[in-house]
């Protein structure tokens, strides 16, 4: 553990919190990708089926169940709880054309093929891409709620500080996972256009909107 | 290398 993977984490957790308590508060999820949280409830529960079959640390245990345990009430919040508040009219990325790729890839391209591996490699390649909903329909409203794009900003800075563990972790132990790496390239590029609209604009206290 | 196997990361 180094400090990049451990600010990694928090920066995680902080976005998932984040997300929950805007929606809590406000009681309303006006704005939030529901398809994007229903993937990343898919992410969670295919890469932490390890739970099951092997022990890493209480660190490593407690936060996945925290990690699950959240998208769930997330995606509960927005589909039942608060669904009268679902902008599903905006929500419209077609989420088999993340899916069914991501799954043929993840059988293609793994470390072993077994079960519990494949589903590893499929959350692993499914998050890379499960923002793009929730960037879709910021594209397609034009703008975004200020809490909004703090979620989106910590969900990012997540896979960037993972990437500088990567590098870190290949110079001091030798650690190399290419899947995770090009995945990891991959999802920390799709934030790079809204990183710099969140230091331009959120950043200097403007609200985060698109032109026309 | 069998290390990636056991994925000790979130």
């Amino acid at each position: 553990m180094n400090i990049f993977r451990l600010t990694g984490d928090l920066s995680h957790l902080a976005a998932i919190i984040i997300l929950l308590l805007k929606i809590w508060k406000t009681r309303s999820c006006a704005g939030i990708s529901g398809k994007s949280q229903l993937l990343f409830a898919l992410v969670f529960t295919t890469r932490y089926l390890d739970l099951f079959t092997s022990f890493i640390s209480l660190y490593n245990t407690s936060m996945k169940l925290i990690y699950v345990a959240c998208s769930y009430a997330t995606v509960y919040l927005i589909y039942m709880k608060f669904k009268a508040t679902y902008d599903g009219n905006h929500d419209t990325f077609r989420v088999e054309f993340l899916v069914v790729p991501v799954g043929g890839l993840s059988f293609l391209v793994n470390h072993d093929f077994s079960p519990l591996e494949i589903l590893w490699t499929f959350s692993i390649y499914l998050e890379s891409v499960a923002i793009l909903p929730q960037l879709f329909m910021i594209s397609k409203t034009g703008e975004a709620e200020t809490i909004t794009t703090h979620y989106l900003f910590f969900l990012g800075l997540y896979r960037a500080l993972y990437l500088i563990n990567w590098i870190w972790r290949y110079y001091f132990e030798g650690f190399f996972d290419l899947i995770a790496v090009v995945a990891g390239v991959v999802q920390t590029i799709l934030y790079c256009d809204f990183f710099y609209l969140y230091v331009t604009k959120v950043l200097k206290g403007k609200k985060l909107s698109l032109p026309a | 290398s069998q290390k990636v196997f056991k994925h000790d990361e979130l």
